[in-house]
């Protein structure tokens, strides 16, 4: 899955997903990735945030729309990840991670499971070229 | 002007800049949208062979095939296109888009979002490549693992064994099952 949010020069903000799904999926199935406040959810005077990993368990708690509730209290973008991801039980390892922006464009993100969990930004005002940020989860 | 970003869930450049470049285009004054920027951004990685989670020529299913989800939310608006377990276009998310800007729906799927796309002008191409079939093919060779299936509701077990699947005859009788039955006959239980 790719997930992508963009504030632009008009502070408006979108959300975008695209994805070709789990391997092997049984024919029909489909994950988070297309449903809104799951996969991605974005309002425009707060942020934006995206998920992605283990679809069919991710989307059962609509985190995104988790996240964009928390950046709504105020939370910052990475505590808000956080605090999302802590509402999913499973009782087997899994796999999934969180990426937010504020309408004022600020960033954040947080993972479960991965070794290796990195995400990418572009803005002018850091180096305008686009950055790896690495996220220990 | 409002501070210009974009970010994307994975370390894809390619993707990033592509969106970054309608946000913020090097050859204009004329700033894109953010709408347009999650699009490009998403089409850029449908387009890249090299990403394995995104676009056609992967994660075949069960059958061998690739289908495409995909979404784009206007937070101004919150308006929303998606399409889902959709087969035969590449551009996923621009027809997602289009779902949005086109319609007042929200969400199409399966072969009608196909035939939503063609309308729209899309040509319609096969997702399944010789990438996603080998993988389909090493698959099956590896008994069909792994599998989505739970291992008790099935026949032949989908832990060893590749299908055609039917289900479990020997569990019907299980409360799990009985519920699920008692559910399909209320006649207002649907969307």
């Amino acid at each position: 899955t790719i997930g992508v949010i963009a504030l632009d020069a008009y502070g408006s903000m979108a959300v975008g997903t695209s994805t070709s799904g789990s391997t092997y999926k049984i024919p029909g199935r489909v994950g988070d990735s297309p449903i809104p406040g799951a996969g991605g959810y974005v309002v425009d005077n707060i942020g934006g945030a995206v998920a992605t990993g283990d679809g069919d368990l991710m989307m059962r708690y609509l985190l995104s729309f988790q996240v964009v509730d928390y950046l709504r209290q105020g939370i910052g973008p990475t505590e808000a990840c956080k605090r999302a991801l802590r509402s999913v039980r499973s009782k087997e390892e899994w796999y999934g991670a969180l990426v937010a922006l504020t309408n004022r464009g600020e960033y954040g993100s947080a993972c479960v499971g991965f070794t290796d969990f990195k995400y990418s930004v572009r803005a002018s005002w850091i180096g305008n070229q686009t950055n790896i940020i690495a996220v220990s989860c | 002007q409002s501070p210009i970003i974009i970010v994307n869930t994975w370390p894809f450049s390619n993707a990033t800049d592509a969106g970054w470049n309608v946000l913020s285009p090097s050859n204009s004054t004329l700033f894109g949208s953010s709408i347009d920027a999650v699009v490009a951004a998403c089409t850029n990685a449908e387009d890249d062979p090299n990403i394995e989670s995104v676009g056609y020529g992967c994660s075949p299913d069960e059958n061998g095939h690739t289908l495409l989800d995909a979404m784009v939310m206007d937070g101004k608006t919150m308006e929303v296109g998606a399409v889902a377990s959709m087969p035969d276009i590449r551009q996923a998310s621009q027809v997602a888009r289009d779902v949005l800007l086109s319609t007042k729906h929200t969400l199409l799927v399966g072969p009608l979002a196909a035939e939503f796309a063609k309308s729209r002008g899309y040509k319609p191409t096969s997702l399944d490549t010789s990438k996603s079939h080998n993988l389909w093919i090493k698959w099956q060779k590896n008994n069909c693992q792994p599998n989505f299936r739970k291992s008790a509701d099935w026949v032949p077990d989908p832990v060893t064994s590749c299908g055609p699947y039917r289900t479990n005859v020997s569990d019907i009788n299980s409360p799990k099952l009985k519920d699920q039955r008692i559910k399909k006959l209320d006649i207002n239980n649907h969307d």
